[in-house]
């Protein structure tokens, strides 16, 4: 996955995804693709959850799967979740609840519940950040005033860090993938710094939904996984979701 | 810096005037649904999976072809269907509630659809 927050030169925040999903999960030999990413992408939908006729959230999900990994609270905050590997895994969190262990929130049950009941970008950040978990994770939250835009990077039991906007310090946008940003991404793996080339050739004097969706089109940030690409503007309550694929050639991960 | 991704074709210059999105990345639109959370949550999801049940079934289906694949005895898929549903209740409210009216709509076993439910901590290896 990629995600990113980025803050635009009058101080509007865009936070947009890749969603990539189905490593190693069969090859589909015939269409040249991940056969689960492609079973994935007729379940893309996009959801508006209501209460009393009114919109609380909305999201991009699989039908299906009622955990959250993309949404957006309308004037509030904005939410993706990119999936971090980890020895401590989650397997292990599954293991201990069925064992009996039950004090730590499955991830996608989270950032729903999150989406569904956090009233500003302060207490989604807290509970993102406080709760303990079954699986790692990384979150990446956006809000609606300047500098509200931060991954959370998340072990089991831990927030490990918070990286945070700062435009002061010229950090007008955060960008995940699905490494520490403190470390170097693995050398087969490096969508990071691509995409980072393509934030800084756009310039945050030019950010706009075009500009962050040609960065999230380009190879590799685009690759054989990737199964939707997610656009939120949380002041402009804006959210536009693409079914995306890439043809060959293409990396397949 | 990457290894593979630094060799064209499989890297490319960052690209520019791609949106509106067109062109053969663009696989289509993603279509709107309500889901209204005053319903009970064992009906939030039907009309949604009455629309979706049959992609949704494919996708269960190649799950348990590819754990076929390595486990071949289907031993796995027999623990899925009989004792994850046991767990149904130990989920938080109302996702085991959400869960049961999916695999309803579905009418596919609840255990498959709670295994898809929570397949980010189990591959997050």
């Amino acid at each position: 996955c990629t995600s990113v927050v980025a803050e635009d030169k009058s101080g509007k925040l865009y936070h947009a995804r890749n969603l990539d999903f189905g490593l190693f999960l069969g090859w589909d030999v015939k269409n040249n693709s991940w056969m689960v990413t492609q079973l994935l992408r007729p379940l893309v939908v996009n959801v508006d959850f209501q209460r009393n006729g009114k919109t609380v959230f909305v999201s991009t999900s699989f039908a299906g799967y009622v955990g959250m990994l993309t949404g957006m609270k309308p004037g509030i905050f904005s939410l993706t979740m990119n999936e971090r590997f980890s020895i401590d895994g989650g397997y292990i969190g599954v293991l201990e609840w069925i064992l009996g262990k039950r004090d730590g929130m499955w991830m996608s049950f989270l950032t729903r519940s999150v989406l569904e009941n956090a009233t500003s970008y302060e207490e989604a950040k807290t509970l993102l950040s406080k709760t303990k978990l079954l699986a790692p994770a990384y979150f990446i939250l956006g809000g609606n005033k300047s500098e509200e835009g931060c991954v959370i990077t998340r072990s089991r039991a831990a927030c490990l860090d918070i990286w945070e906007l700062d435009l002061k310090n010229g950090t007008w946008y955060v960008l995940e993938t699905n490494y520490d940003h403190w470390k170097a991404p693995l050398p087969i793996d490096n969508r990071r710094d691509p995409a980072m080339k393509c934030m800084r050739r756009t310039s945050q004097q030019n950010i706009s939904f075009g500009t962050i969706y040609d960065m999230l089109s380009t190879k590799p940030v685009l690759n054989k996984l990737t199964t939707y690409t997610t656009l939120m503007s949380v002041s402009d309550n804006k959210l536009e979701a693409y079914l995306r694929i890439c043809p060959d050639p293409c990396m397949p991960w | 810096s990457g290894l593979a991704q630094d060799v064209p074709p499989y890297t490319e210059d960052c690209r520019s005037g791609t949106y509106p999105p067109s062109g053969p990345t663009f696989k289509g639109n993603v279509s709107w649904y309500t889901v209204n959370l005053d319903q009970a949550p064992q009906e939030r999801w039907q009309k949604l999976i009455s629309e979706k049940k049959t992609a949704l079934s494919i996708l269960i289906q190649a799950i348990k072809d590819l754990a076929t694949s390595f486990f071949p005895s289907e031993k796995i898929i027999k623990l899925v269907d009989t004792k994850l549903p046991l767990l149904i209740g130990t989920l938080p409210c109302p996702f085991g509630e959400e869960i049961k009216g999916i695999a309803d709509a579905s009418g596919l076993p609840l255990g498959e659809v709670m295994l898809f439910n929570i397949f980010y901590e189990v591959f997050t290896v």
